[in-house]
């Protein structure tokens, strides 16, 4: 993404599956 | 123009693989070590080993649901490399580092070989 201003996210990114139902 | 980089995407879609992998989610395979049975994904297994990407990529060998390893692996070894697959996390442990290292040389996992032998020449 050369050119582009990139903003460092720290967090989680996408949803966490359960170990169990 | 913007990007927004989620620095911890690639551990937290790891993370989910392996939580598939322990619920035995869309698993579609059976790895074969002696007596011992592991189930994971085709897709993970070839994106970490090389045996296991011709084996995949082998359009005989693709559809197989169950592969049997040559006897000579340690499942142990084997079981601490699936987990370092899934977790990015190698278990070293003293009485299995050089099961471990054989079997990495066997699965074709050459950057795992070279970390396992620095470890071993450091701990000498």
């Amino acid at each position: 993404y050369e050119g582009v201003n990139t903003i460092k996210e720290m967090g989680r990114s996408i949803h966490e599956i359960p170990r169990k139902e | 123009d913007s990007c927004i980089q989620f620095t911890r995407h690639a551990s937290d879609v790891l993370l989910n693989l392996n939580r598939l992998r322990s619920r035995d989610i869309l698993t579609d395979v059976t790895i074969l070590v002696n007596r011992q049975q592991f189930r994971a994904h085709k897709t993970v297994l070839m994106a970490c080993s090389g045996l296991f990407y011709s084996i995949f990529t082998d359009s005989h060998k693709c559809n197989l649901n169950a592969i049997s390893l040559d006897p000579k692996v340690d499942p142990e070894g084997f079981a601490i490399l699936l987990e370092f697959m899934y977790t990015s996390r190698l278990a070293l442990k003293e009485s299995l580092i050089m099961a471990i290292m054989n079997t990495a040389i066997y699965l074709q996992m050459d950057h795992v070989v070279d970390t396992c032998h620095r470890f071993i020449k450091s701990s000498d």
